[in-house]
């Protein structure tokens, strides 16, 4: 899930 | 990276420096609400913590340093440097009633019930809803001046590539974050009675943005 996916947006 | 997200994160940007150089230059920040970029700024704090946890690109880093810095630069000129021109009378949208369903939606709705990821969350939808004391106060004021009309502009571009960009990250990377996704698509739609506006009214050449 979107958790451990890296946050690449501002 | 693709060219919608870039283009969004240039006019979120641009939309940033309009304000400040407005604010700087007419040594004035009559108009603006300064709870919304109290709001803003509270948003990127927020947000941007991974800062010193994880390394994502240059460019990642670069420009959640100069959105941390401008806005907390704007809060300054409002509330410091410029706060005999404050406009208090008409700043009055009461921000507990956003900061409340906000803060406990962000508990109930996340991704993981971890400090980094509520404090996330909790800026994905404190963003969607940042801009309403500036907007009610341009309904309450009943105009607003063309270049607070173009800041305001330039933040709905950034929402409306935004969009755009999850669209194509869909159909190219199978990407979707449904929390940024649901929060973004709410805040862009309180954008459109704006964008009704500004078509109509500013670049029609009115100059100001009176509203009915």
């Amino acid at each position: 899930n979107r958790q451990d996916e890296l946050k690449d947006e501002l | 990276m693709n060219i919608f997200r870039l283009a969004g994160d240039v006019s979120h940007l641009v939309a940033i420096i309009i304000l400040l150089l407005k604010i700087w230059r007419s040594k004035s920040c009559a108009g603006i609400s300064g709870k919304s970029q109290v709001l803003f700024a509270l948003v990127f704090s927020t947000r941007y913590l991974d800062l010193f946890t994880v390394f994502v690109s240059v460019y990642n880093v670069v420009m959640k340093v100069v959105f941390l810095a401008l806005s907390y630069a704007t809060v300054y000129l409002i509330y410091m440097r410029f706060r005999n021109s404050y406009d208090s009378e008409n700043d009055t949208f009461r921000v507990e009633f956003l900061l409340v369903p906000v803060i406990g939606l962000s508990f109930l709705e996340n991704y993981a019930f971890t400090p980094l990821e509520i404090l996330w969350t909790f800026s994905i939808f404190l963003e969607a809803v940042a801009i309403m004391p500036q907007l009610f106060m341009i309904t309450k004021t009943g105009e607003a001046e063309s270049i607070t009309t173009h800041y305001l502009f330039f933040l709905g571009l950034y929402r409306a590539l935004y969009i755009a960009n999850w669209v194509w990250r869909y159909h190219m990377e199978g990407f979707f974050d449904q929390i940024a996704v649901v929060s973004g698509v709410v805040q862009t739609i309180f954008y459109c009675d704006f964008f009704y506006l500004y078509v109509t009214r500013v670049l029609r050449g009115k100059g100001k943005m009176s509203l009915p």
